[in-house]
This record gives C-alpha cells, sequence and structure tokens, in this order.
C-alpha cells in the first residue's frame, strides 16, 4: 500500500 | 509577569480536549500577541497550530515572551476541574517552574486554584510556508466527525477527491469498501450547514483515518470546518475559534510508493 508521509519532508525546521 | 483571564474558560477545556491525544508534551508560547502552540505527534505525520489572540482575553498580561513546556494530559486533567462555565486564569511568575490555573464560578463564589509544574521540552518549530490551495471545502465540523468515523469503522485510510460538484471520501477494508459524497449546497438560509467548495484543481489524496478522527476532537469548537489540500502539501484542516483564532491540524499524505 502507500507510504504514510512525514511532516518535515515538508516543513522545515527554523 | 504572565497574566491571562478568559471569560469563557469552557474554550480553554475544548481547546486541550483536541490536542492531548496527539501530542503528549509541548511548549506554549506566550507573547503580546496571543497564546500559541505548536507541536507535532510522535511520529512526525501530524502538526497541530494553536493560536488563542490576545485580544480574546478580558486580561491579557504578557510581559516578555516565554515558552512554557506542558503535559498536555496533565494540563487537561487540571482544565477538567473547572466548570464550563468558570472564568479562567493562567499565571506564571518569571523565571517560574510552575504554572497556576485559577478558576472562579460565575458566581464568583468559589476560587480554586491548581498549580502544575513546567517541563523543559526542546521544542522543534516548524515553518509552514503560507501556501495556495488547489482544493478547498468548507464543511458543517460535525459531519466531517460523522464521516471519518463511520468510514474508519470499515478501513484505516481515506481517499479524498475533491470536484467541483462536491467532496468524496473513499475508503476500502477486509469487509469491503464505503464512498461517501457530500455534494456542494447552494442554500444562503444556513451558512453553518452548507458545504463550500473553491477549487482551483481537482485534488485526490489520501490519509490515515487514525488522524483524522484525533482531530475531530476540535468539533466542539466550531460549527465548520475547512479542508484545504494541495496535491504536494500536507492537508490542513482547521477549527476556526470564535473571536479567538483557530486550531490548524496538518497531516501528511499517504504516498504511493
Amino acid at each position: 500500500g502507500p507510504k504514510q508521509g512525514n511532516i518535515l519532508s515538508f516543513f522545515k525546521k527554523i | 509577569m504572565l497574566e491571562l483571564r478568559l471569560l469563557q474558560g469552557g474554550l480553554l477545556k475544548k481547546v486541550l480536549e483536541a490536542m492531548k491525544d496527539l501530542v503528549n508534551d509541548a511548549n506554549f508560547d506566550c507573547s503580546p500577541t496571543g497564546f500559541s502552540l505548536q507541536a507535532m505527534d510522535s511520529s512526525h505525520v501530524a502538526l497541530v497550530s494553536l493560536l488563542l489572540r490576545s485580544e480574546g482575553f478580558e486580561h491579557y498580561r504578557c510581559d516578555r515572551n516565554v515558552s512554557m513546556g506542558m503535559n498536555l494530559n496533565n494540563m487537561a486533567k487540571m482544565l477538567r476541574c473547572a466548570g464550563n462555565d468558570d472564568i479562567v486564569t493562567l499565571k506564571a511568575d518569571d523565571g517560574s517552574d510552575c504554572i497556576t490555573f485559577m478558576f472562579e464560578n460565575p458566581s464568583q463564589d468559589k476560587i480554586a486554584d491548581f498549580e502544575m509544574k513546567l517541563m523543559d521540552i526542546d521544542s522543534e518549530h516548524l515553518g509552514i510556508p503560507d501556501a495556495e490551495y488547489q482544493s478547498i471545502v468548507r464543511m458543517p465540523a460535525a459531519e466531517f466527525a460523522r464521516i471519518c468515523r463511520d468510514l474508519s469503522t470499515i478501513g484505516d485510510t481515506v481517499l479524498i477527491s475533491v470536484s467541483k460538484e462536491g467532496v468524496q471520501f473513499s475508503t476500502r477494508g477486509d469487509m469491503g469498501t464505503a464512498n461517501i459524497v457530500c455534494r456542494r449546497t447552494t442554500t444562503v438560509d444556513k451558512p453553518e450547514e452548507d458545504v463550500i467548495i473553491e477549487m482551483e484543481e481537482p485534488v485526490s489524496l489520501t490519509f490515515a483515518l487514525r488522524y483524522l478522527n484525533s482531530f475531530t476532537k476540535a468539533t466542539p469548537l466550531a460549527t465548520q470546518v475547512t479542508i484545504s489540500m494541495s496535491s504536494d502539501l500536507p492537508m490542513v484542516i482547521e477549527y476556526r475559534i470564535e473571536g479567538m483564532g483557530y486550531i490548524r491540524y496538518y497531516l501528511a499524505p499517504k504516498i504511493d510508493e
């Protein structure tokens, strides 16, 4: 099935 | 010195109930703008962003920006001791390692102080870029909660597809499949019951229902929920808190390998 994405791959730490 | 007095204490109770299952420990940031929080769940799949603007408080004193680490379950436990109609005041002295929640009943003849220890939490603030979403759906919050709950009895994930005509929620599991379509409404007499769709491009994305069900704990905070989706971004589920701000949940989609 599809793989769960991760928030950290979309939003970067500041 | 920090002193925040909120006439609708029940609102803060609801806010905690809406976050405590998703996030264990988090920093609350207090600044002249307001009382806010940004935190991810432990698996970094979802992020919650809360803002309670200073104007929404009856009294708001925050001499300098402070970040206070709290265990959300413990905070929720303390707030459960407040009545829904109580006035809640949050107080902390500079450099203190605890925060006081003061509850006053409406007739002001019962005053309770609950003191909670603060924690040191390594916070990771993420930059959330302003985005134009390809599809935005606004619908009754209770209806969205019902759909997420119903579909999670059939499957683990939901495919959400937005077209000009409506929004479709689909799932499949061992016992079969389920498909719910909410068509856009055209009535104007009951805006709180409307399904409104703003679509630049049709979007279809798959999400884990477990997280969506956790987000719907915010349903008592708002009559409508806004679902914003783009094919290359986490979805945003926003509950606007009238006169105060918002609670927003970001959820990373499931991605085809």
